[in-house]
C-alpha cells in the first residue's frame, strides 16, 4: 500500500 | 489538528507578527539576523512545495501563504528598504550560514522517509528549520543589550517548537500508526537549542533585569 506520507503539520 | 498544534501556529504566527511589527513600525531591524530570516526563507520555500498541489483545509493553505509571503518580506525589509536596512549590522551577523544548508541537504537526501524530489525537499526543511535560529543566538550574545521585541521573538520562536512536541506526543497516543522519527527527533534538537536562552530569558524575566546572555 502506498504509504502517501500526509503531511497535514506546518 | 489538536490545542498543542493551534497553540504551537499561533505562537510561530505571533512570533513573525512581533517581527513584522518591530521592523515596519520602529523601521529597525537591529539585533535580528538576516542570515536567519533567509533560512527560514528557505525553509518555508522548501517545506510547502505542496502548497498548490495537495488543498489539505484552509486553515493550512492560508498559514502557509501568510508564512511564505511574511518571511521572504522580512527578508526584503532587512535587505532592500532604505531605512531598515541601515539598522542591519552585517559586521556582527557574521554566521556562515551557507554551511548549514549543504550538510541539510545532503542528510535529507540520506535520511529520509521516501526518497523523491518533494519528500527529500521537506525532510531538508526540517533539518534546516532545526538549526536556523543559530546566527540569531550567535548575534544575541555579541549584541549587548538585547530589546524586547527581538527577545520576545526569539521566545516565541522557540516556545513554537516546543508546543509542536506536545503535539507529537499527543498524536503519538491519539493516532494509530502515527510515528515519525525524523520530524521528532529534529524538532527536539531545534528546541534543545534554544535551551540556554530560554533559561537566561526566564531569569531575566523572573529577576525583571534587561535580557542578557553571556559571551
Amino acid at each position: 500500500l502506498e504509504t502517501f506520507l500526509y503531511h497535514d503539520e506546518l | 489538528m489538536n490545542i498543542f498544534r493551534l497553540a504551537g501556529d499561533m505562537t510561530h504566527l505571533a512570533s513573525v507578527l512581533v517581527l513584522l511589527l518591530k521592523i515596519h513600525t520602529i523601521k529597525s531591524c537591529a539585533g535580528i539576523s538576516l542570515k536567519t530570516q533567509e533560512l527560514y526563507a528557505l525553509v518555508f520555500a522548501t517545506r510547502y512545495l505542496d502548497l498548490f498541489t495537495d488543498y489539505i483545509s484552509l486553515y493550512n493553505t492560508l498559514m502557509k501563504l501568510i508564512f511564505l509571503v511574511s518571511s521572504f518580506s522580512i527578508v526584503w525589509y532587512i535587505r532592500h528598504h532604505k531605512i531598515v536596512r541601515r539598522s542591519y549590522d552585517k559586521d556582527q551577523d557574521t554566521f556562515r550560514h551557507y554551511f548549514l544548508v549543504l550538510p541539510c541537504f545532503l542528510l535529507a537526501l540520506v535520511i529520509n522517509e521516501k526518497f523523491t524530489v518533494k519528500e527529500i525537499m521537506w525532510t531538508f526543511s526540517l533539518y534546516l528549520e532545526a538549526v536556523a535560529i543559530l546566527p540569531q543566538l550567535v548575534l544575541l550574545q555579541r549584541t549587548r543589550n538585547i530589546d524586547n521585541l527581538t527577545g520576545q521573538y526569539v521566545f516565541l520562536l522557540g516556545a513554537y517548537r516546543s508546543l509542536y512536541i506536545l503535539n507529537w506526543i499527543y498524536r503519538y497516543f491519539t493516532e494509530p500508526h502515527y510515528v515519525h522519527w525524523i520530524t521528532w527527533i529534529s524538532g527536539l534538537v531545534q528546541t534543545l537549542l534554544y535551551a540556554d536562552f530560554f533559561y537566561y530569558y526566564f531569569q531575566s524575566w523572573k529577576n525583571n533585569v534587561k535580557l542578557e546572555l553571556p559571551a
